[in-house]
């Protein structure tokens, strides 16, 4: 479908962000929740070459194409969900962790999940007192079309409410709870289920942190501005 | 890149009955099965886990086993502080490099790779990887092992239950339903163990981190531009002239490939 090579020059024991020139695609196949069309996934690679070296590294990930957007819905006060543009009715399931010793596999969770599918769900909330969830949880979700809706670490009860009020500011290392969610956001974000990050479960996370959470998951202005600029049409018919 | 994920082969043994220190044990003193108290051991996984497996204790799962292990709360957090350690080999050639990954440990630890010490800082959810280049041996077994340390504040479960115990577990960043909840008894390790992947990955002198794939949607659909941003990061002394590709593919019906 696409194929992009670019050269660049990396300064000796150091890191750079580098951004790939936007990649078009004329009607590429969509991913779609399970009960709503196909989950088509496209499998991006990308590989650097060293000069003198040959291939220095490579990193896979299978993605789909799909928008996802969600609001409060000024007529029933619930969350509205779209997907590619569509309203989808939410049928889901609530999502503890898959085993409480924590042996987790491909293969529980392969019938986890296919399990929710044959049900006819098309989310699984990871609920805040459970885990983020791994990607291989992810990675069936994307295959079988399960949005998730995956919440941080903060619970109502252990976090600011209860008898007595427990922990009213949360964990005691703010910054710690940052660096793990900026971590495991950076982990998971790439898979096409992931529908919508909570800052946790019937309690709002404390002011700081819930700021920053809000801040850094907002969508990058890049694509506020790109959706608003309407691109000129290159030769498109 | 190539990745090697260690989820074999591991055994464990609670700290306070090892009398070696970690650069002991990965030199001069290396464990066995065979000798006490040492014990196969499941990573990735948690201790009770391991012990489970080992019918050390019963399965808090059937009946009321759960009664019968001892909580953290009244064992301490020594009793559920472990050794986890394996061996690898890993053989690095020219200008290669090798990290040392963990994807989840609950809650710190402390790693000793062929007598060298790293520490995995705190933090249930976060990921860690540590460049061992200069550690490992190209030639022959690679030693390591990892002292696991519970959540600093594991908490107690009162007479009654209830919904996270007595909540200290919410002081660390760690999952919370391990006090117990109106659904669940409580785990008496609180998830205490390596309970994500560890891997060794090698790569060249440039390493690709962390990319971010986005797209974006016009004319309804039909025009879509895939947006790709990653790290890169360059260990090498030199300046690397790189050229970096990125290739989009997708299945076509019966394992055809369109590029």
């Amino acid at each position: 479908e696409q194929l992009q090579t670019q050269n660049l020059s990396i300064p000796p024991t150091s890191r750079v962000q580098y951004t790939f020139p936007e990649l078009f695609f004329y009607k590429p196949n969509l991913w779609w929740p399970n009960g709503m069309g196909k989950q088509s996934l496209y499998n991006v690679i990308i590989n650097i070459d060293v000069k003198g070296y040959g291939e220095s590294d490579s990193w896979s990930h299978h993605f789909g194409f799909r928008k996802i957007e969600s609001n409060i819905d000024g007529a029933t006060g619930g969350r509205l969900f779209k997907v590619n543009g569509e309203p989808i009715f939410i049928r889901g399931g609530n999502w503890i962790l898959s085993d409480g010793l924590l042996r987790l596999s491909k293969k529980r969770y392969q019938t986890d999940i296919k399990f929710h599918a044959d049900m006819n769900f098309n989310m699984i909330r990871c609920w805040a007192g459970g885990l983020t969830e791994r990607p291989e949880f992810y990675h069936y979700c994307d295959y079988y079309g399960i949005l998730v809706w995956q919440e941080f670490w903060i619970t109502g009860d252990v976090d600011g409410r209860g008898i007595p009020v427990s922990n009213p500011n949360g964990p005691l290392d703010h910054d710690l709870f940052l660096f793990c969610a900026r971590d495991t956001v950076k982990l998971l974000r790439n898979h096409p289920s992931l529908a919508l990050w909570v800052g946790g479960n019937e309690q709002t996370p404390p002011d700081d942190i819930n700021k920053a959470l809000k801040n850094d998951l907002k969508l990058h202005p890049y694509f506020r501005h790109a959706e608003e600029k309407e691109k000129p049409v290159g030769g498109l018919s | 890149m190539a990745k090697i994920t260690l989820h074999s082969e591991w055994l464990a043994a609670r700290s306070t009955e090892v009398h070696f220190t970690g650069a002991q044990l990965t030199t001069t003193h290396p464990p066995s099965a065979s000798t006490e108290p040492w014990m196969e051991a499941i990573v990735p996984g948690t201790v009770l886990a391991t012990l489970v497996k080992n019918k050390v204790v019963p399965d808090p799962f059937y009946g009321l086993g759960n009664e019968a292990i001892l909580d953290i709360a009244d064992s301490g957090r020594e009793y559920y502080t472990f050794w986890f350690f394996t061996t690898f080999q890993c053989k690095l050639s020219g200008n290669q490099h090798c990290d040392l990954n963990f994807r989840g440990v609950n809650y710190s630890a402390d790693v000793y790779l062929n007598g060298h010490k790293m520490v995995l800082p705190k933090g249930m959810f976060r990921r860690h990887s540590l460049d061992v280049t200069d550690v490992v041996h190209s030639d022959g077994s690679n030693l390591l092992a990892v002292l696991v340390h519970p959540p600093d504040h594991p908490g107690s479960i009162p007479p009654q239950g209830g919904q996270g115990g007595d909540h200290e577990i919410g002081k660390d960043v760690a999952t919370q339903y391990v006090q117990g909840w109106d659904w669940m008894a409580p785990i008496r390790d609180r998830n205490t163990g390596i309970w994500d992947e560890v891997s060794i990955s090698i790569t060249g002198p440039v390493k690709i981190i962390d990319p971010h794939l986005v797209s974006s949607f016009f004319d309804n659909y039909k025009r879509v531009y895939l947006h790709a941003t990653t790290e890169l990061e360059n260990k090498s002394s030199g300046t690397a002239e790189c050229s970096l590709s990125i290739h989009v593919t997708t299945e076509l019906e019966g394992g055809i490939h369109s590029v």
